[in-house]
């Protein structure tokens, strides 16, 4: 049996979304020297089943979806990160110590469902 | 949002928020190093963040350590030939057990090259402090003497690979005892001389300063996959 596929709008699909985190925001910029802040982006958007497909989504996602269209009580698959890169931190710490340390997984570059 | 960031700080492997006094300068080195991985990242270069490249070693953590230690002063007179004497200690303590050494490197600023261009010929001994500290006594006990070597000109900063003797601190912090560092004169037989000696020493006892750089490696955050092919 066909599945029917949810009305869903282009801008509501899950994608990335800016999202500049400044550290002047958190009090951090007491301690850390650089940057000042990053673009780090988050994912947001509906993945529905129609789109699944298109929307970068692992084959698991893909399934999950097909299941929630058989028994809605198992949850719909979620805009998550898909590609993520590093950034780098130089800040002080408790001992005044100068530190650069390099931080994996810390800026969103695509998103998909999953 | 308290607990969070107590989270957040202890993946940044810190126990709670810094409140530094004042911000300390960055060396050059570790901003060379941040300017090439935020150039790498805009350009989108694919970069392996767990090998230096500028420093030639593995590791994800960059700390240059400041120097705790005292200016030594006997109370007995000075021996002619000694200029400086003193402890130089770096707290470890900041590195966490999970973490691999991969470099430790002692920084001496001896001051600009100016101070030096017609004042004598300089010998610098660093040794391992053996026993602690006690008072009323003059010099800490010296141990294994790790560097004994001329100071010739142009001087500037100097540097000295300590990473056999940071692993040995960092496994046993009880055996961090600091070190002694020595700066003597060569050759002070003429005493005409005599006059700028002292002046030497009391400018070469302002501008020193000593720092160690300790490059360390969290193989949490480094996977095998990630190195680099040889």
């Amino acid at each position: 049996e066909a599945v029917l596929a949810p009305k869903t709008s282009c801008g509501s699909l899950c994608h990335h979304h800016q999202l500049f985190i400044n550290f002047q925001d958190l009090g951090w910029h007491k301690w850390i020297i650089a940057p000042k802040g990053f673009m780090a982006n988050y994912c947001h958007g509906d993945c529905p089943f129609s789109m699944t497909t298109s929307l970068n989504s692992s084959n698991y996602a893909f399934m999950q979806a097909l299941m929630h269209a058989v028994d809605p009580e198992i949850p719909q698959a979620v805009c998550i990160p898909t590609k993520l890169s590093p950034i780098s931190m130089l800040y002080q710490d408790n001992d005044d110590n100068v530190i650069l340390r390099h931080y994996e997984d810390m800026v969103v570059d695509e998103c998909g469902c999953g | 949002f308290q607990f969070q960031e107590h989270v957040f700080l202890q993946f940044l492997g810190l126990d709670k928020v810094p409140s530094p006094q004042k911000f300390q300068p960055v060396p050059s080195v570790l901003k060379k190093i941040f300017r090439d991985q935020e150039a790498a990242a805009t350009s989108g270069d694919s970069q392996d963040l767990c090998y230096i490249k500028d420093l030639g070693t593995r590791g994800n953590i960059l700390r240059l350590l400041l120097d705790q230690g005292l200016f030594l002063y006997s109370e007995k007179l000075p021996q002619a030939s000694s200029c400086l004497q003193k402890q130089l200690y770096f707290n470890l303590s900041a590195i966490q057990d999970k973490e691999q050494l991969t470099m430790a490197q002692l920084g001496l600023d001896l001051g600009p090259n100016t101070y030096y261009k017609q004042g004598p010929e300089l010998e610098l001994a660093l040794s391992l402090v053996q026993e602690p500290h006690v008072w009323g006594q003059s010099i800490p006990k010296p141990g294994k003497m790790l560097v004994l070597q001329s100071v010739p000109w142009p001087q500037g900063v100097v540097h000295f690979n300590l990473l056999d003797v940071a692993k040995d601190w960092n496994s046993n912090p009880q055996k961090n005892l600091g070190l002694l560092l020595e700066i003597l004169v060569k050759g002070t037989r003429d005493w005409g001389v005599n006059f700028q000696l002292q002046d030497t020493c009391a400018r070469l006892r302002q501008s020193l300063h000593a720092s160690l750089l300790v490059v360390s490696l969290n193989p949490e955050q480094c996977h095998p996959s990630s190195r680099r092919r040889r």
